[in-house]
């Protein structure tokens, strides 16, 4: 995927996944990587556009349906190269804010708006029946500088009330019980 | 390196850009 004559460059470029997973199935890697599926790739803002037109907003989606907007090269998975050593903010939406929180921190993540130079791997949309979660995933789950800086962006950029929980899970305790949130 | 930064506004903007239809 390339940046065309007239458009403008994103600093990198991206891969959209979806996957939608059969309720009360307990996740395991070779299912996931079955129900996953590339919806499109972008290295401009015109390109983003014209793929996130054509597709379904998070609000329109069934229960156990997940987005993953990653960086072009890393796969949307615990275990990439890039991820493993890495974890992930959540927060927990209560249903009808989905949409348009997602459309925010995709523009802040594509505009790079979190400052924290390679830090960040991509982000995640995920419906799910009482509630909605949006999650960011970075590299490295140890440096807490970059971390808190992570967080703060993705604060402001949702315009969360101060009293939003935030949770930060390493993709090492995701592994170990198997479970994203 | 230089970084390209965009903020929402102008993302917002180019949304009904021509190229992006």
């Amino acid at each position: 995927v390339k940046c065309k004559q007239g458009e403008h460059q994103l600093q990198y470029s991206y891969c959209l996944w979806f996957s939608r997973r059969t309720p009360g199935n307990k996740a395991s890697s070779s299912n996931y990587e079955q129900n996953i599926k590339i919806m499109g790739a972008f290295a401009s803002v015109e390109q983003f556009w014209t793929l996130y037109s054509h597709i379904a907003r998070p609000c329109d989606l069934t229960s156990s349906s997940d987005y993953h907007l990653f960086k072009h090269g890393i796969k949307p998975m615990w275990e990439d190269e890039a991820n493993k050593k890495g974890g992930k903010w959540i927060v927990r939406l209560r249903k009808g804010l989905a949409s348009r929180l997602w459309e925010n921190l995709v523009l802040a993540m594509l505009g790079e708006q979190f400052m924290v130079g390679e830090e960040i791997c991509g982000a995640v949309v995920s419906v799910r029946f009482a509630e909605d979660i949006i999650s960011i995933w970075n590299r490295t789950a140890s440096d807490n500088a970059i971390n808190i800086r992570v967080r703060d962006t993705l604060q402001r950029v949702l315009n969360l009330p101060p009293n939003t929980i935030m949770e930060y899970k390493t993709h090492t305790d995701s592994l170990k019980d198997r479970s994203s949130f | 390196g230089t970084r390209i930064i965009y903020d929402r506004h102008f993302l917002l903007n180019m949304r009904n850009s021509p190229l992006s239809q």
